[in-house]
């Protein structure tokens, strides 16, 4: 999976 | 979390309050495009994730307006009359590529999220954001001019990614994660706001020392 994590914070 | 979301709204506050200030002055006095410049690069890179998924309208909006105000202060200090012809690039001369691109670059191979690109990216756009100061803070001890940058535009930015800090404690406390790459980035940041606060207000004393 080529996005590993989602970065919820801006 | 109610922290990173005071965050987020002071981070928001804080272009608002600039963008209003130079209206309201007529000029971009004492600001560093070259800070506003590295700003917009690091809502470039960091917020590519808009094409790769989604996380909810709030934080799709955030990131837009964010994108978009810095967009609109770089206008305005560039381009649109009269505002830009009181840009100083004379005093903005700090060697942003060699230092702040580069260190950033050389702190992002260091300290780091994933080796994926994204990843990289990502976790560049974090060191870029905790080096973007350093050409207004050398621009605030060369010219000492502090109309444009008000103590609310200051407080605002400094305490942002202080309440990003305070949120991540809390997140740890509940979840037991830490991004590490997020907080040194983070305390970084604020340590150099600490310091921008530091010449400001000796700036402003300066000055107001000089009316008297």
């Amino acid at each position: 999976q080529y996005v590993k994590k989602m970065h919820d914070e801006l | 979390n109610p922290f990173r979301y005071i965050a987020d709204f002071l981070h928001l506050v804080s272009f608002l309050i600039l963008i209003l200030k130079i209206r309201k002055t007529r000029n971009c006095l004492g600001l560093s495009f070259r800070t506003q410049e590295i700003y917009l690069a690091v809502f470039c890179v960091r917020y590519i994730d808009l094409f790769m998924y989604f996380v909810s309208v709030y934080n799709t909006s955030m990131k837009l307006l964010y994108i978009s105000s810095t967009v609109f202060i770089i206008y305005l200090m560039k381009f649109k009359k009269p505002y830009c012809l009181s840009y100083d690039s004379a005093s903005d001369d700090f060697p942003h590529y060699k230092f702040i691109y580069t260190g950033a670059a050389v702190l992002a191979l260091l300290v780091h999220t994933d080796l994926a690109p994204f990843e990289l990216g990502w976790s560049y756009s974090i060191w870029l954001e905790a080096l973007a100061i350093i050409p207004q803070l050398h621009m605030l001890q060369k010219i000492k001019d502090v109309e444009n940058i008000t103590s609310n535009y200051v407080g605002a930015l400094g305490v942002y990614r202080f309440f990003y800090i305070v949120s991540w404690i809390y997140k740890y406390s509940l979840t037991g994660d830490v991004c590490w790459t997020s907080l040194l980035g983070g305390i970084v940041q604020t340590i150099l706001y600490a310091d921008f606060l530091y010449y400001y207000i000796i700036s402003l004393k300066s000055g107001k020392g000089m009316s008297l």
